[in-house]
C-alpha cells in the first residue's frame, strides 16, 4: 500500500502525462452515504425524446442523471435498495427506458430491471433473475445473457426485452462443463457470443441456435477475463484483461492482451500485450473496452488508456483531488470516458 | 509464436462449426 502511494506522488503533473488525449468536459458528485460501486451512460427516453443520461450506482441507491444546457447534471430518478446491496450496472444496448442492475454481497444474487411507470413517472423495479449468478452481460438487439450455477449445474440463459423494456422471451444456451467468469460480444458477428471460464478456456456459442461451437484453451495468465471480441477474415481478435498477472522484468505490468483465435482449429496466439509505461506500477482492477480503445483502473488508483491499433498506452489519469479512481467506463453513446471515485464523484472526459 | 501456428483459416467458420456442433 505504501509503495503504491509513493508512486502516485512521484507522478509528473497530469498535463505532461496526458498531452491532450483526455479533456475534462464536466463533473458532478452524487451525494450518498454509501460507497459508489458503478457508473454507466445510456439513452433515456422522456416525452418522446432520447437523451444521453448517466447512471450512478451506490450500494443502496441507483440514480439517473440528465444533462442540463450548462454542462451540468440533474438527478431525475432514484431507485432504493434496502435488502441486498448493488454490485454493478448492467447496460442493455438498444433499450431506452430500462436499466438492469446486479445485486449481491460478494457474488451476484439478483438481477433487477429498473424502470419508470409511463403514467406518473414513478420508479419501479422488477426482479428478473435470482440465484447463484456467476456472469451477466447486456447484448445488442435488447438481449441479456446470464449464467447461473457452477460446473455441471450451470444454466446459461438469454432474455430478450421489448423496445419499451418489457421482457419478451427466454432461450437457453448449451452450458460448458466449467464455470463461466465473463461474457463478451463479438463485434461484426451479432449471433456469436464468447465466454471465459475459470480454467482459462474461451467458449464460443451460436446465439441463434444455442449451440456451444468451440472451446479454445488460452495459454495466458490465470483468471483472464474477456471484454470484447472482433471477427475479421476468419479469425477472432479477443481483448482480455489480466487481474492476476504478475509484473515481469521483460514486459513490465501486463493489463490487457489482444489474442487472435482461429475458431476452426481452436489455436490461439497473443499478438499484443498492453503493459504499463515505464515508471508506472499496479495491476488491473477494473476496466472497459469499446471500439479499439481499452481503459483500466489500476491498483495504484490511476486510470490508463490503450489504443489497441497503435499498440501503446495513450493516456494516464493520476488520482484527482487527492482521491484514487475506482471506476472507469466508456460512455457507449459517444467517445467519452466516465471516471468515478468511491465518494460518488464522476468526471467526464472527452477522448 | 506466429499466426502460421493458427492452422488453416475459414471465412465461414461460424456456419461450418454450427453445422458440425451438436444441436
Amino acid at each position: 500500500h505504501s509503495i503504491e502511494q509513493t508512486e502516485i506522488s512521484d507522478l509528473p503533473a497530469q498535463d505532461s502525462l496526458n498531452p491532450g488525449s483526455l479533456q475534462l468536459v464536466s463533473k458532478f458528485k452524487n451525494p450518498s452515504s454509501s460507497c459508489s460501486v458503478d457508473v454507466s451512460a445510456m439513452w433515456w427516453e422522456r416525452a418522446a425524446a432520447k437523451e444521453p443520461c448517466i447512471i450512478t450506482a451506490c450500494e443502496d441507491v441507483v440514480s439517473l442523471w440528465k444533462p442540463l444546457d450548462t454542462l451540468q447534471w440533474k438527478k431525475v430518478h432514484t431507485w432504493h435498495f434496502t435488502e441486498v446491496p448493488v454490485l454493478q450496472i448492467v447496460p442493455v444496448p438498444d433499450v431506452y427506458n430500462l436499466i438492469c442492475v446486479a445485486l449481491g454481497n460478494l457474488e451476484i444474487r439478483e438481477i433487477r430491471a429498473l424502470l419508470c411507470s409511463s403514467g406518473d413517472e414513478s420508479e419501479k423495479q422488477v426482479l428478473l433473475k435470482s440465484g447463484n449468478i456467476k456472469a451477466v452481460l447486456g447484448l445488442t438487439k435488447r438481449r441479456l445473457v446470464s449464467s447461473i450455477g457452477t460446473f455441471c449445474n450451470q444454466q446459461v440463459q438469454i432474455m430478450t426485452f421489448t423496445e419499451d423494456g418489457g421482457s419478451k422471451d427466454e432461450q437457453l444456451l448449451m452450458p460448458p462443463d466449467e464455470t463461466i467468469l465473463a461474457f463478451a460480444e463479438v463485434q461484426g458477428m451479432q449471433d456469436a457470443l464468447l465466454g471465459t471460464t475459470t480454467v482459462n478456456n474461451i467458449v464460443i456459442w451460436n446465439l441463434k441456435t444455442g449451440q456451444l461451437l468451440k472451446k479454445v484453451h488460452i495459454d495466458s495468465y490465470q483468471a483472464s477475463v474477456c471484454h470484447r471480441a472482433y471477427s475479421e477474415m476468419g479469425l477472432l481478435f479477443v481483448v482480455l484483461s489480466h487481474p492476476c498477472a504478475k509484473e515481469s522484468q521483460a514486459f513490465g505490468s501486463p493489463v490487457f492482451q489482444l489474442l487472435v483465435i482461429n475458431p476452426k482449429t481452436a489455436q490461439s496466439v497473443g499478438i499484443l500485450l498492453c503493459c504499463l509505461p515505464p515508471g508506472q506500477a499496479g495491476r488491473f482492477l477494473e476496466g472497459d473496452v469499446t471500439g479499439h480503445v481499452a481503459a483500466a483502473v489500476l491498483t495504484s488508483g490511476t486510470v490508463a488508456v490503450w489504443d489497441l491499433l497503435l499498440g501503446h498506452c495513450t493516456a494516464l489519469l493520476p488520482p484527482a483531488s487527492g482521491q484514487r479512481w475506482s471506476l472507469v467506463k466508456w460512455s457507449g453513446t459517444d467517445s467519452h470516458l466516465l471516471a468515478g471515485q468511491k465518494d460518488g464523484s464522476v468526471f467526464i472526459y472527452r477522448y | 509464436c506466429s499466426t502460421a501456428d493458427l492452422g488453416p483459416i475459414s471465412l465461414n467458420w461460424f456456419e461450418e462449426l454450427s453445422s458440425e456442433a451438436p444441436p
